[in-house]
């Protein structure tokens, strides 16, 4: 089972950190100096992980967009993202279209965005309604409110309704978790509610009352990445690892590819 | 006494909250919907405040710069802000000028910038860069690190490293704090340490432990204002207000001022 999921956001909205927690990882060298130089153009990076998930192994490449929104002038900072997006369409439809076609056709394209928004804007930034729009005809975006433990409970529920009522105002298409039957998924009705999940991340173990949790410890308290109470972390993996990954390759395959191929072959 | 303030930072860096905080006042109507529309360029903005501390009057003209840093191409930002305070030295220079002039000049000229550097990215943005710079040799800049609540004190103290060498690196001139005799001000070097100043501010009062402070209240704790064990707001708001403001309006008048009206005069 592969799968491609592309992260975006400026940097330092902890979305290495929030990789490796989502798949208990390692795969961003978070300590690499290199790493957090500002750049001065956007690109565009895989890396390949190898998970085992309940005996099923799943090859996950996530592809890392660095520098994105981060420049004085953001103006051009979509592009390298965009034309990845497309050329990964168009390698698809390269090897589909041959008369001489492999059954298994390798498929590079990006089956999921998650889109990090920063928790301190009052709402949505210019650069956010402009890379999403730009981006949600191709590509099913999953919105991540980042650093969730920057807002207080009513401060987050006050920016998820903001962001909610922004992304249908600017007519932003994100990706609808698709309704499942309730016996399966008890939770499902609880965490598709909590749509846009506010996320924490941590690639720490802490010791709390007794317990040890993957966490941030503050002077004033610890807050638990696995805690419902805190944030949305678990309702957002369980949603994209274990529900939904075929739905968002199906989408993929058969509503944005779809889309591209017919824009394509009819030019 | 009348003193100058200017902030500046993205959007929803707390900027509003802080000059609530330190002042304890209102003057910022925090509910405002309008002030929270992305605007589609930078406008500044002064807000006049009085304040009583020990019988002394204070009169506050809060400057603030909507709009900098949270547009798409932000490479003009920095223009309205430069014309405005090169304006407000031009304004002083026409009237310290004239044959017949007043014995107290009316002095608008910025004497301070506080400068809100986002706790999320790896060190200093960009723009950041690029707006000190511009202002350095015009003003006097204190650089704060915003939000201090959304890092560990590991964190935020490699941030603060990270901060202090890279203003060295990029040549960025901030003010800087003069020494004082130490019978009269004991917390002094404590405070003048902390630089840069990471602080969290609040307009909403807690109770805590069985008192009310100023903070903000979390599922996993209650970060106070106040505590110099969770952020710098009492070393800030010592040296801004009680031990230094006269030495940052000799500054401007000596130093900032005198640069201009040099580099004007021999035009
Ligand atoms: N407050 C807070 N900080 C976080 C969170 N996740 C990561 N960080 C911290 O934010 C900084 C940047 O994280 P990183 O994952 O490198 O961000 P990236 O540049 O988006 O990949 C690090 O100091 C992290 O420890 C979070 O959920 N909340
Ligand atoms: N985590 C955190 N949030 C803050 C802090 N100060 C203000 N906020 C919150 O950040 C949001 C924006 O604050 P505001 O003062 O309006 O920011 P401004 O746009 O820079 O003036 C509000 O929800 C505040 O309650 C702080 O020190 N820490």
């Amino acid at each position: 089972f592969e799968f491609n999921l592309m992260v975006a956001g400026e940097s330092g909205l902890g979305k290495s950190t929030l990789i490796n927690s989502l798949f208990n990882t390692d795969i961003y060298d978070l300590k690499d100096p290199s790493k957090r130089k500002l750049r001065k153009t956007v690109s565009v990076e895989t890396n390949k992980i190898i998970l085992k998930e309940k005996g099923v192994q799943l090859r996950l490449n996530v592809i890392d967009t660095p520098g994105f929104g981060d420049l004085l002038d953001n103006s051009q900072s979509t592009n390298p993202i965009v034309d990845y997006v497309n050329e990964k369409f168009h390698e698809y439809l390269t090897l589909e279209s041959r008369v001489n076609r492999q059954k298994q056709i390798a498929d590079n394209r990006v089956h999921c965005l998650l889109y990090f928004i920063s928790p301190n804007g009052h709402g949505l930034k210019e650069i956010d309604v402009f890379f999403m729009k730009k981006l949600h005809d191709k590509v099913n975006i999953i919105p991540i409110i980042a650093k969730a433990d920057t807002m207080t409970s009513e401060e987050c529920v006050l920016f998820k309704k903001t962001i909610r009522e922004e992304i249908a105002k600017f007519g932003i298409k994100v990706y609808e978790f698709p309704e499942v039957e309730e016996e399966g998924y008890p939770d499902h009705k609880n965490f598709k509610n909590r749509v846009p999940f506010a996320i924490i991340g941590s690639n720490v173990m802490i010791d709390n009352d007794g317990r040890r949790v993957r966490g941030r410890k503050y002077p004033w308290g610890v807050v638990e990445v696995e805690n419902l109470h805190h944030n949305d972390f678990l309702a957002l993996r369980n949603m994209l690892i274990r529900t939904h990954m075929h739905d968002l390759r199906d989408v993929t395959n058969n509503v944005h590819y779809e889309n591209f191929r017919y824009a394509t072959l009819s030019e």
